[in-house]
């Protein structure tokens, strides 16, 4: 087991960095076992630092710098262990128009290996779904109607 | 392995029968605050067999089943179904299809079928271990998983692994 | 202490329902003292159920409508306790364009009796405020420039 | 009483000296992520008295001082003053401006004025008090904030009564 954990937080780390990188535009970013002897059980931390920054810590960036490097972390992860879909509910909130751009890029290269199903209320982000589902709810009752693209999601955001 | 459609019947918001075809890479849900764009979410977690309330925003099992409106009485039953093509056979049955059905009674009672023939959560594990479909911690990107994994002495990424 | 505790906590339950009602055009809420013996140290529960929903704890709502009634609840305590200049920072992100708008009408309210420094990547809130600052960041060093509003706000969202 | 404006050096990523004025009702700011935005509301929340280092998102009281970036040295000072207007003298103090300055040096070492006149941390304290611009958590609206209200067991109205 021990073997194992280790053998795939190394590649979640290289991952993690190469993710980083391409969503900063530059920087680096590492995740370190704290205690050697026993690494299932240790801390793990999280270093992040955006090109031109002296951070070191992922706890002193801003909101929005967290929310990428927490995306990287999660990507690399979600590509060491893949499973066939996964779900993503309001995570380009706090990101701003650039750095939801860089995201999108990275969406696109993932949709290639497993199904997404994406929650948002930002409108670039629901451009580059290849299908859109309007949410209703009417009497404490939801209904879900199916929409066609680019026409239909003026009215709904 | 991929997801065809879902239907949900009875499940939190989803008072009448809703079928959702999700055959396509990358489908956008969008609408506005509180309309239950979440509770499909929360709905796919469930039929896959989640048992911790707290994972689908839950305080007990019984809260997924529709509680009522103010022109709608609470229903007795939540039904989700989950159809999955299986050509590849990573659930190891011989299917094409897979539908994985999840009931809750009022009572308490729960039933899980698999293409209609009842069986038991432990079968359902059985068959979805290995496939990455049962483990729901990371395959959920939300604002509240970042945050699990940047407090302090998270072990988030020791969980995953 | 007991009494003005109790004096507040009134004034605060009843404001809270009055913009409660108002942000969401409807429904109302409530919040409850669990242990009349020792208020001061007692669990407070928030009860919020937006029009036409049984839901009665704060906790069942979704992401938009908490933020929304916890909104509603920390303006109720704002008017309650007043302090010459509060900040809100990205507090506009989770919600759509509809609550958006009822927000908004709510901060025009409260900005005639304090201050209010804004941080959002929202347009529609950007348009409402009477001055913009622009912050940027080059080689790790912030700078700040004011912006003249609407020709500049599209360049710098 | 109204803000007037801030000036910030070497606070945060603040390494050149700004000065913001503040003297209408609704200012907004906006910028990329990581530009520095909230970091000028944790240079108003340090210069009123914040002692907390988590309160400004830091780890040590240090953590204020700008520590440099790929083309820029530390510094070894970080310096907040804030103008207020007292006309109404809501400040028991004979001034219609009040100018209260925060410094801490890379040593230690911190020192506050008013009005450039060195005083103690006590002394800011007493004079605020009452105007409601020491208590820091309810007038700050922000996602965590919110987190904090609807946590289970919160007391932050508690604290805030
Ligand atoms: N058992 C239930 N019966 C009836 N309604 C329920 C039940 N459980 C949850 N709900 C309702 O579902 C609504 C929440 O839906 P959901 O969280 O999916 O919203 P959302 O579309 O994700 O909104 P947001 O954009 O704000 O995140 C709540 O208003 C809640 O009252
Ligand atoms: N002592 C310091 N010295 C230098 N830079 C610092 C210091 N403290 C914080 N920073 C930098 O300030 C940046 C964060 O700024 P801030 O949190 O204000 O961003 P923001 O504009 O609010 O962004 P967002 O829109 O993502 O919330 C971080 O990238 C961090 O590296
Ligand atoms: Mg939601
Ligand atoms: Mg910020």
């Amino acid at each position: 087991a021990k073997e194992d954990f280790e053998k795939n937080f190394n590649i979640i780390k290289r991952k993690f960095n190469e993710i980083f990188v391409e969503l900063f535009g530059g920087g680096k970013s590492n995740i370190v076992i704290e205690d050697e002897q026993n690494p299932i059980e240790s801390k793990i931390t999280i270093y992040a630092q955006p090109p031109g920054k002296r951070v070191k810590n992922i706890t002193m960036l801003s909101t929005g710098e967290q929310t990428l490097a927490a995306i990287a972390l999660l990507f690399a992860i979600y590509e060491t262990k893949p499973s066939p879909f996964c779900f993503m509910d309001e995570i380009d909130a706090p990101l701003d128009d650039a750095n939801v751009e860089r995201f999108l890029t990275l969406l696109k290269r993932l949709k290639s290996k497993s199904q997404i199903l994406m929650i948002t209320h930002n409108r670039r982000t629901m451009e580059i779904c290849e299908y859109i589902y309007g949410v209703t709810m009417e009497e404490g009752i939801s209904k879900v109607i199916s929409i066609n693209l680019q026409k239909e999601v003026e009215e709904w955001v | 392995m991929k997801l065809l459609d879902i239907e949900i019947s009875g499940f939190k918001s989803f008072a009448n029968p809703v079928r959702i075809p999700i055959d396509k890479d990358l489908i956008g849900f969008v609408g506005p605050n509180g309309c239950g764009k979440s509770n499909i979410v929360d709905a796919i977690k469930w039929v896959i067999g989640e048992q911790s309330p707290k994972e689908i925003r839950c305080e007990k099992s019984g809260d997924v089943i529709f509680n009522g409106s103010t022109l709608r009485a609470a229903q007795g039953m939540a039904e989700v179904t989950l159809r999955l093509s299986n050509e590849d056979k990573i659930i190891p049955l011989n299917y094409n299809e897979i539908e994985i059905t999840r009931r809750l009674y009022k009572n308490g009672d729960s039933e899980y079928l698999l293409n209609r023939t009842p069986v038991r959560l432990k079968d359902i594990n059985r068959f979805l271990s290995g496939t990455g479909l049962g483990e729901s911690s990371y395959t959920l990107f939300k604002p509240s998983v970042i945050d699990d994994l940047l407090r302090p002495n998270s072990m988030l990424i020791n969980d995953i692994l």
